[in-house]
C-alpha cells in the first residue's frame, strides 16, 4: 500500500 | 526505486556534504543559517523516528544514519565548535513561527491518525520550509556565499528529481501522495525564489566581484 511505499523514501 | 530517486538522494547528499565540508576546511560558519540546519535536524529525526522498527531496505537504512549523522554535525559544528563565527544577529528568523504551523498542519491533515505518520507529515512540511531562515538571512545581509548557493542548488535538483520519481510513480503504479507532491512543489518554489531574488548579486558574482 502506499504508507509502505513511503517507507521506500528517504 | 528507480534512478531518479537515487539520483535525487545522491545530490541531497553531495549538498549536506557540501556545507559540512566548508565548514569543517574553513572552520567558518559565516553565512549560513544555523536555525535551518537545526531545522532540518528537527525534519530527520522527526521522519526517522521508525528508523529501528521499520525495515525498508539496506539502502534506506544507511542513507538514513547518514543523512542524520552529517545534519548533527553541521549542527554541531555551527553552534559548537564554531559558534564564534555563528552569525546570531543575521540569523533572526524566528524558528517557531515555522515550527508551530508545521505541528498544526501535522495533526490535522494526516492521512493517518497514528504517532509515526503525525511525526511524518510534520517533517514534510517543516522540510518544506525549513530553507526559509537561510534565505531570511541572505537578503538581510544581501551577501551570499558560494558555498550556500551550491548547496541550494544541489536541494534543488534534489526537490526535482523527486517531483519526476513521483511523477514516474504516478504514470507506472497510479499513484501519488498528495502531501508528498503538494509540499515538494512548494519546496522548489523556495529555491527558485532565493535564486530569483539574488539573480544581482550571483551575476555581480559571476563578473569577478563581491565574491564573499
Amino acid at each position: 500500500n502506499i504508507i509502505s511505499k513511503r517507507h521506500d523514501e528517504l | 526505486m528507480d534512478i531518479l530517486q537515487i539520483f535525487g538522494d545522491y545530490i541531497h547528499l553531495l549538498g549536506m556534504f557540501i556545507l559540512l565540508m566548508k565548514l569543517c576546511l574553513t572552520r567558518n560558519c559565516g553565512g549560513i543559517s544555523g536555525k535551518t540546519q537545526l531545522l532540518n535536524a528537527i525534519v530527520f529525526t522527526t521522519r526517522y523516528m521508525n528508523l529501528t522498527t521499520t525495515y525498508a531496505s539496506l539502502y534506506i537504512t544507511i542513507m538514513k544514519i547518514i543523512y542524520i549523522s552529517i545534519t548533527y554535525c553541521t549542527v554541531l559544528s555551527i553552534f559548537l565548535f564554531f559558534r564564534k563565527t555563528y552569525d546570531r544577529e543575521r540569523d533572526a528568523f524566528r524558528m517557531e513561527l515555522l515550527i508551530l504551523p508545521c505541528a498544526v498542519l501535522g495533526l490535522f491533515l494526516t492521512e493517518y491518525l497514528d504517532t509515526m505518520e503525525v511525526f511524518w507529515t510534520f517533517s514534510v512540511f517543516l522540510e518544506a520550509v525549513s530553507i526559509v531562515p537561510q534565505v531570511y538571512m541572505v537578503s538581510k545581509s544581501k551577501q551570499v556565499e558560494s558555498t550556500v548557493v551550491s548547496y541550494i542548488s544541489c536541494l534543488g535538483l534534489y526537490r526535482g528529481c523527486y517531483l519526476m520519481h513521483w511523477l514516474y510513480t504516478y504514470l507506472k503504479l497510479g499513484f501519488f501522495r498528495k502531501m508528498s507532491v503538494a509540499t515538494g512543489i512548494i519546496q522548489l518554489i523556495f529555491y527558485c525564489d532565493f535564486f530569483a531574488r539574488n539573480l544581482p548579486i550571483l551575476k555581480q558574482k559571476n563578473n569577478g566581484k563581491g565574491f564573499e
